[in-house]
C-alpha cells in the first residue's frame, strides 16, 4: 500500500510584512512563532500545541482560519518525511 | 596517472594500517587504483581553513579524534533547536551514523587515536536533524545554517530506497539550495555532497530521489575495494564520481571514529562515500579557496577517473569523457584535484537554456518506445542563455501510467550519448505516475548543447497488465545548463603545463619539504618549468605562471599578451596587440599549421577558411547560402531567405523567385507560368500541362492551345477553326458568321440578326434570311407585315435615302423594298 501521509502539528507559513507581522498572525491564531526558516526570507516556523502532534488527516479547526488572512501568502502543514541512513 | 611515491606516510593513529583505501599503492593492497589522497597530503593540503558539516543525527563532539577538529560554530540541533548536537545515546546506539561520517573527514592525526581523517585538519562540525520528525522545515533549516561560515555540507541519507518511492526536497529545501548556491561562501555557492541511493537489492534507481538529481548536490556512489558493484548501489545518470567503500561480503569495510568515544571497522554503504568526497573536496578548497560550487564540480569531472572499476556500461561521451551509470566520471583523485584546484581559472558563468515545453499528449502502448524529439539552438539568440558547452542536462516531465515501474526512459544528446533517466523498478506498483519530476544527467557534459535531443520512453510490463491502460506523456522540457565558452583549456587532469614567468628576486622560496609532518604545512608549488631568464637579471628566479595559453616558449608577462608562443593559437596583427587565444573569435577561422586566427570572408561568423565559399554560419543581417557556403546580404534568384535559421533555402525548380516558402512562387522560370503561386511549364502549341501527371498533354486537334485533351477545352483554335459555342469548329453553323477578334489567332462565330440564316462580315449583313422572310438591305423582314407606317414620312426616308438605316426600313417596309 502506499505509504499514507502523515501531518505534524508545525507549519510553514509565508507572511508579508516582517516579523512583527509573523507575530501578529501567530497570536492572533493560536500559534507560537518559531522564528524565520533558516534564511528564507518572510518565510516563518509555526507551531501549535493544542492540535494533534501527528495525524493522518491535515489538521482541522479554527486555527485554520490563518490561511485566509491577506497578510498570508502561503502556508502548509508540515508533513512527515521519511528519511533513511544510508 | 599520477606517480606513486615509493615511501608511503607513518600515523601514529592505531587504525591508519586498517584504512586499506589509503594504501592502494602499497603492493599486497586489493584495492588497485589509488584514490591519492596521501599523495595531496604530501603536497601540503590537509584541508586547513575549510569547514565541514555533517547532516545527520548528530555528532559525539568530544570523540578524541572529533574533539580537536570539532567547531561549535558548524553545528547546530535542529531536532532539539539547542546549539548542542550531541547524539541520543540508547542501547541500540541507534545514533552513531553522524559521528561515523564526521571521522572520515576530519578525525584528527597522529592523535594516537582511531583513524586519520581525510581532511584532518579541516573543521568538522555536526547538524542533528534526523533524529525527530523530518519535515521540509527541519530540512530547509539544516541546509541554511551559516552558509557563510560552513563551505561543505555533507548528506548521507535520503528518501526511502525501497525501490518504489519518488521524492525530494520540499519547497522550502529547494529554496534552501538555492540560497546557499547563490548566497553561501561569499557568493562563491555552497557545496553541498549527497550519497547517492542504497536501494540495489530492491532495484531503486537513483533518478527518484529528488536530492541526487538536483543540480546543486554532487552525487557520489562507491565502489568495493576491488573495483566491483557493491551490492547496494543504485544506478543513475546523475551519479557525478565514486569512492572506495563496503559492498561484498568477503571484502573489508570502512574504519572510523564511532559512538561512546570508541572505533570501528563496520562503516558501510554510500554513506561512507559522501563524506569522502567532502574530505577531498576540503583538500582542493585549501588549494584554492575561490572555487565557485561549479569549479568543484568541473573539477570532479576532469580528474575522476575510470581506472579499473569493472562494469561494461562505461561509454565515452561526445565530449571524450569516459561515464557511467554505476560511478559517473569515475573514481575522485584526491591530487588531481588539489593540482588542478591549484591553478584553477573560474569557469564562465552558468547559462541556463529552459527549451519551450511540448505539451502534445502522448499515448505509450504497451511492450513499444515512443520518440520524441526537439531541436533547440540552446538560446542562441540570448546572449546571457546561450549554452554552447553542456554541464547538467535536465528533463522535466509529467505522465501518467497505471504502473509506473514499468517505465524505462531515455535521452540522447546531439553527439549521441544515451543517458538512462529512468530504470525499471519492479516494485513501483504506483499508479501516479510523475509530475514535473526533474531527470537529471551530467553524462553530456562537456558536449555541444545545439542540436536535435531524443526522448525515449518505453513500457516494458513486468507482469500482466490491463492492456487498455496504457502510459500518457503529457508533458516534457528540456534544461540545458553549462557556459557560452569553453570552461577551460582541453589538457588532461594530469597533464599540467602551466608555463613560468621569470622574474629576478633575490632567494629561491624554501620548496624543499624535509620531514614530513612538520614542514608539510608549507604547500609544495607543483610540478612547473622556468622560462629562460630575461634583461639580463641573475640567475635567481622568482617564477610567477604564465598565461595557460603560453606555448612552451614561455613568456614576458601574465598575459595571454605577453606570450612568446601560443599553445593553440595567436589572435590580432602587426598594427594590433597580439595574443594567444584557446578558440577563435567570432569572424576567424584557426589555422592550425600557421596557429593563427586569420579572418573569415566578409559577412561570415565562422569559416574554414578565407574564401567566399568556406563561410558555415554568418553575422547578423546575413544569409548563409547553402550551395554555395558565402554569406549574402539578399538571397539570389532560385532561392528565399529563411528568416528563422538566416539560410538562402532553394526554390522550387520553376520558380525563378519565391518568398518565405519553396512553393510560393513569385516569378517563374522561362518556359514555366505562374498559375496562383505555382509555376506549371509552358507547355508547346497543342499541349497542356496536366497537373496530375506533371507533364504536357496533347490538345483536341481542333485547338492550338487547350486547357485539357478535350474538344471543349481549346484556348485557341487550330488554324482555319473558328471558336463556336466552347469549341472550334471548322465553319460557323447556320445563323452565325466568323468575326475576326483583336488579340485572337483566330476567328469567332458571332450570331446573325434576328430570322437571318447567313450573314457575312457582320451580323447586319445578312445574305440569306429564314423561309417567310424577306432580304431587305441587311435586314431580314417578314413579308406579311411589309407596309408604310406613314406615306409622307416614307416619301421623306426614300428622298434622304434612310432606307440603309434599319428604324426607318421598319416604318417604311413597303417604300424601302420597293427602292430595293
Amino acid at each position: 500500500l502506499p505509504t499514507r501521509a502523515l501531518y505534524t502539528n508545525h507549519w510553514a507559513v509565508q507572511v508579508i510584512g516582517g516579523p512583527p507581522e509573523a507575530d501578529r498572525l501567530a497570536a492572533a491564531h493560536g500559534y507560537i512563532n518559531l522564528g524565520q526558516i533558516g534564511n528564507l526570507e518572510n518565510y516563518y516556523h509555526f507551531y501549535h500545541s493544542k492540535t494533534f502532534k501527528r495525524s493522518t488527516f491535515t489538521s482541522r479547526g479554527i486555527h485554520n482560519f490563518l490561511r485566509m488572512d491577506p497578510k498570508v501568502k502561503w502556508l502548509q502543514q508540515q508533513e512527515v518525511k521519511r528519511r533513511v541512513k544510508r | 596517472h599520477t606517480r606513486n611515491e615509493p615511501h608511503s606516510l607513518y600515523f601514529n593513529d592505531p587504525i591508519w594500517s586498517n584504512m586499506w583505501y589509503m594504501h592502494c599503492g602499497d603492493k599486497s593492497s586489493r584495492c588497485r587504483t589509488e584514490m591519492n589522497v596521501p599523495a595531496a597530503w604530501k603536497r601540503g593540503y590537509t584541508g586547513k581553513n575549510v569547514v565541514v558539516t555533517i547532516l545527520d543525527d548528530g555528532i559525539e563532539k568530544n570523540h578524541p579524534d572529533l574533539a580537536p577538529n570539532y567547531d561549535p560554530y558548524a553545528s547546530y540541533d535542529v531536532n532539539g533547536n539547542d546549539y548542542d548536537p550531541s547524539p541520543r545515546y540508547d542501547a541500540s546506539n541507534e545514533n552513531k551514523h553522524g559521528t561515523r561520517c564526521a571521522g572520515e573527514v576530519a578525525a584528527s592525526a597522529n592523535n594516537s587515536y582511531c583513524i586519520v581523517g581525510i581532511a584532518y585538519n579541516a573543521k568538522i562540525g555536526g547538524i542533528r536533524m534526523l533524529d525527530g520528525d523530518v519535515t521540509d522545515v527541519v530540512e530547509a533549516k539544516s541546509l541554511g545554517i551559516r552558509p557563510d561560515y560552513i563551505d561543505i555540507y555533507s548528506a548521507s541519507w535520503g528518501p526511502d530506497d525501497d525501490g518504489r518511492t519518488v521524492d525530494g526536497p520540499g519547497r522550502l529545501a529547494k529554496q534552501a539550495f538555492e540560497y546557499g548556491i547563490q548566497k553561501g561562501r561569499g557568493g562563491l555557492g555552497s557545496i553541498f555532497v549527497w550519497a547517492s541511493g542504497n536501494g540495489g537489492r530492491e532495484g531503486d534507481y537513483c533518478s527518484c530521489d529528488g536530492y541526487t538529481n538536483s543540480v546543486y548536490t554532487i552525487s557520489v556512489s562507491s565502489t568495493t575495494e576491488n573495483g566491483y558493484k557493491p551490492w547496494y548501489l543504485e544506478e543513475c545518470a546523475s551519479t557525478l564520481a565514486t569512492t572506495y567503500s563496503s559492498g561484498a561480503f568477503y571484502e573489508r569495510k570502512i574504519v572510523t571514529t564511532d559512538l561512546r568515544q570508541r572505533c570501528t571497522d563496520g562503516h558501510t554503504g554510500t554513506s561512507v562515500s559522501a563524506p569522502m568526497v567532502a574530505g577531498i573536496i576540503a583538500l582542493a578548497l585549501e588549494a584554492n579557496s575561490q572555487l565557485t560550487w561549479r569549479d568543484v564540480q568541473h573539477l570532479l569531472v576532469k580528474t575522476s577517473r575510470p581506472a579499473h572499476l569493472k562494469t561494461n556500461d562505461w561509454k565515452i561521451n561526445g565530449a571524450g569523457r569516459k561515464v557511467s551509470h554505476l560511478y559517473g566520471f569515475g573514481l575522485v583523485d584526491a591530487e588531481g584535484i588539489v593540482v588542478e584546484a591549484k591553478k584553477w581559472k573560474a569557469v564562465p558563468s552558468q547559462h541556463t537554456c529552459i527549451g519551450t515545453s511540448d505539451k502534445r499528449p502522448r499515448i505509450i502502448p504497451i511492450e513499444q518506445t515512443v520518440r520524441t524529439t526537439t531541436l533547440t539552438n540552446a538560446c542562441a539568440d540570448h546572449y546571457d542563455q546561450h549554452v554552447v558547452y553542456l554541464e547538467h542536462v535536465v528533463v522535466r516531465l509529467s505522465m501518467s501510467h497505471p504502473r509506473r515501474g514499468d517505465l524505462q526512459i531515455h535521452l540522447i544528446s546531439p553527439s549521441g550519448t544515451k543517458s538512462q533517466l529512468l530504470a525499471r523498478r519492479s516494485l513501483d506498483i504506483s499508479n501516479e505516475g510523475f509530475t514535473n519530476w526533474e531527470f537529471m544527467t551530467v553524462h553530456c557534459w562537456g558536449e555541444k548543447a545545439e542540436g536535435e535531443w531524443t526522448l525515449e520512453i518505453h513500457d516494458m510490463p513486468s507482469q500482466a497488465r490491463n492492456p487498455e491502460k496504457q502510459g500518457k506523456l503529457k508533458e516534457w522540457s528540456l534544461i540545458l545548463y553549462g557556459t557560452a565558452e569553453h570552461p577551460y583549456n582541453t589538457f588532461s587532469s594530469h597533464q599540467s603545463r602551466s608555463r613560468m614567468l621569470e622574474i629576478s628576486t633575490s632567494e629561491l622560496e624554501p620548496s624543499k619539504i624535509a620531514l614530513f609532518h612538520s614542514q608539510m604545512e608549507a604547500p609544495e608549488d607543483e610540478d612547473d618549468y622556468t622560462a629562460p631568464s630575461i634583461q639580463g637579471s641573475s640567475n635567481i628566479l622568482q617564477t610567477s605562471p604564465c598565461h595557460p595559453e603560453c606555448g612552451d616558449k614561455g613568456c614576458d608577462g601574465p598575459n595571454a599578451s605577453q606570450c612568446l608562443n601560443c599553445i593553440h593559437f595567436s589572435l590580432g596583427g602587426v598594427k594590433t596587440v597580439r595574443k594567444c587565444v584557446n578558440v577563435c573569435p567570432p569572424g576567424y577561422f584557426g589555422d592550425a599549421t600557421a596557429r593563427r586566427c586569420r579572418r573569415c570572408h566578409r559577412g561570415c561568423e565562422t569559416c574554414t577558411g578565407r574564401s567566399q565559399n568556406q563561410c558555415l554560419s554568418c553575422r547578423r543581417g546575413f544569409y548563409h547560402h547553402q550551395d554555395t557556403h558565402s554569406c549574402v546580404n539578399m538571397c539570389p534568384a532560385g532561392f528565399y531567405s529563411n528568416e528563422s535559421q538566416k539560410y538562402c533555402l532553394k526554390c522550387h525548380p520553376s520558380c525563378k523567385k519565391c518568398v518565405g516558402d519553396p512553393e510560393k512562387c513569385t516569378v517563374c522560370k522561362d518556359g514555366f507560368s505562374l498559375a496562383g503561386v505555382r509555376c506549371i511549364p509552358d507547355c508547346e502549341p497543342g499541349t497542356y500541362f496536366n497537373s496530375a501527371l506533371i507533364e504536357c498533354g496533347k490538345c483536341h486537334s481542333t485547338c492550338h492551345t487547350c486547357v485539357g485533351p478535350s474538344r471543349e477545352e481549346c484556348i485557341h483554335c487550330a488554324k482555319n477553326f473558328h471558336f463556336h459555342d466552347w469549341k472550334c469548329v471548322p465553319a460557323c453553323s447556320e445563323g452565325f458568321y466568323p468575326e475576326e477578334m483583336p488579340g485572337l489567332p483566330h476567328k469567332v462565330c458571332r450570331r446573325c440578326e434576328e430570322n437571318c440564316l447567313s450573314c457575312e462580315g457582320s451580323s447586319k449583313n445578312c445574305v440569306k434570311c429564314k423561309e417567310g422572310y424577306t432580304q431587305l438591305g441587311g435586314s431580314c423582314i417578314t413579308n406579311h407585315t411589309c407596309s408604310n407606317a406613314d406615306e409622307m414620312f416614307c416619301e421623306m426616308v426614300k428622298s434622304n435615302k434612310l432606307c440603309e438605316r434599319k428604324l426607318f426600313i421598319q416604318f417604311c417596309c413597303r417604300t424601302c423594298l420597293l427602292t430595293g
